[in-house]
């Protein structure tokens, strides 16, 4: 008779379930018509059930995004748990794309849906990658722009999860400057 | 209580897993 471990049968429970959207740019409808969630998830097993099926962000067409947030919580600066937050924000340059976007996406994940900035991953609310033609762009974004301790943490985690050099600087920004900037760049709040 | 954490390679070997 063959003994079958539970860890061979049960799956593995994540801390938080979570929601993944796509937003498809498509002009003739409103923004929010445009954002569609795909699925909800809460193990280990059926994230990557989810992620081995989709394609690649790499692969989408420029003007598309996927956001993962905490179930309950909608991917838009208008949510109760956005408003007043932020988002740490990586910016990659065109020849990234092949090189770094989809690895620097899956490491972004990794780190939400394995709570990777310990008790600071309860501000997490969510992330996002945007696909765009002058230059593709993913974030982490956090519920309080005034919770400098978490923010700083989660920024710091985060730039080394991904091998950003220490040379290298990334800014988070709250949404409200983000939303009511005159030029094409957003204050930094914080930068690590 | 206690968090759920997990880390990369444990998550990534969760990946080629049946």
């Amino acid at each position: 008779q063959e003994i079958v471990s539970p860890e061979d049968y049960i799956k593995h429970p994540l801390q938080n379930r979570w929601a993944l959207w796509f937003f498809k740019n498509d002009k003739s409808k409103t923004w929010q018509a445009n954002l569609r969630l795909i699925s909800k998830f809460d193990t280990v097993e059926d994230f990557w059930a989810l992620y081995n099926h989709i394609q690649l962000s790499s692969n989408l067409m420029s003007g598309c995004d996927y956001c993962l947030f905490k179930d309950g919580i909608e991917p838009m600066w208008e949510d109760e748990r956005n408003k007043r937050g932020g988002r740490w924000l990586i910016t990659l340059s065109k020849q990234q794309r092949r090189a770094d976007l989809d690895r620097f996406w899956l490491e972004t994940l990794l780190c939400l849906v394995g709570e990777a900035f310990d008790d600071h991953s309860d501000d997490v609310c969510g992330a996002v990658v945007n696909v765009r033609a002058k230059g593709d762009k993913i974030s982490i974004w956090t519920t309080d722009f005034e919770n400098k301790d978490a923010i700083v943490h989660i920024g710091q985690v985060y730039k080394d999860r991904l091998g950003v050099p220490p040379k290298v600087i990334i800014g988070y920004q709250s949404h409200t400057d983000t939303a009511t900037k005159s030029g094409s760049t957003t204050k930094n709040k914080f930068v690590v | 209580g206690t968090r759920i954490i997990y880390d990369r390679k444990f998550l990534l070997d969760c990946r080629s897993s049946p």
